[in-house]
């Protein structure tokens, strides 16, 4: 543990907090886009498998690491059940319309072919990594072409991407730090997630510094 | 190894 990488855990709560809190406070999910939060709730449930197995008892770490995988699928799944029955009216359904199977499908070969071993979890977790690291597209998507949005949701777009940068400062962390750390999967995948944001956070800063709602050309 | 040595971040 380091703290590039509790910030970014942190960092992650928040913004599905800030997200809550945005759906919550102007009563509608106008601008959010549900296929994004369904592919998140599908790399969490995917990810984390493992719950099934592991003793969160085990050490201090795995207690860490079961609040916060808890957290995270029970937390997505709440956003997916607002978004589908209790604010559905307001969802921007005509724009939100990525197809996600040019998502789902590449990343399930991405898994079935680069994983770590050639085990059930291994190809399901490999699967969910690749799947995250694209999750957000629709999102972006929904975000062009309605061309403005909350404030809210921008900084939830924006916390999203401080998390990947965390992360990213966690993985350089540790392999200077840890002379075994190899992962080639998290960097490559995590390097093109990060990447993603590129594009928002320049429009996020250049709006801030001018105090207005995020706007896309 | 254990499973959780290999994935032990979110």
């Amino acid at each position: 543990m380091n703290l590039f990488r509790l910030g970014g855990d942190l960092l992650h709560v928040f913004s599905i907090f800030v997200l809550t809190l945005k759906i919550k406070t102007s009563k509608n999910v106008a601008g959010i886009s549900l296929r994004t939060q369904q592919l998140y709730l599908l790399v969490f449930c995917t990810r984390y498998l493992d719950l099934l197995f592991t003793n969160p008892f085990r050490s201090g770490l795995t207690m860490y690491n079961t609040v916060f995988k808890i957290l995270f699928i029970a937390s997505s799944a709440y956003i997916v059940y607002l978004m589908r029955k209790k604010y559905k009216q307001t969802y921007s359904v005509k724009d939100d319309t990525f197809r996600v199977e040019f998502l789902i499908v590449p990343a399930c070969l991405a898994g079935t072919l680069f994983h770590y071993r050639n085990t059930f979890f291994e190809i399901v977790w490999a699967f969910s990594i690749y799947m995250e690291s694209v999750a957000i597209i629709p999102q972006l998507y929904l975000l062009q072409k309605t061309g403005e949005v909350e404030n809210l949701t921008s900084h939830y777009i924006a916390c999203l991407g401080g998390y990947r940068a965390l992360y990213l400062l966690n993985w350089v962390w540790r392999f200077f730090t840890e002379p075994r750390y190899r992962h080639w999967i998290e960097w490559i995948a995590g390097t093109i997630q990060t990447a993603l944001y590129a594009d928002f956070f320049y429009y996020y800063f250049l709006n801030k510094t001018k105090g207005q709602k995020l706007k896309l050309p | 190894m254990l499973y959780e040595t290999l994935h032990d971040e979110l």
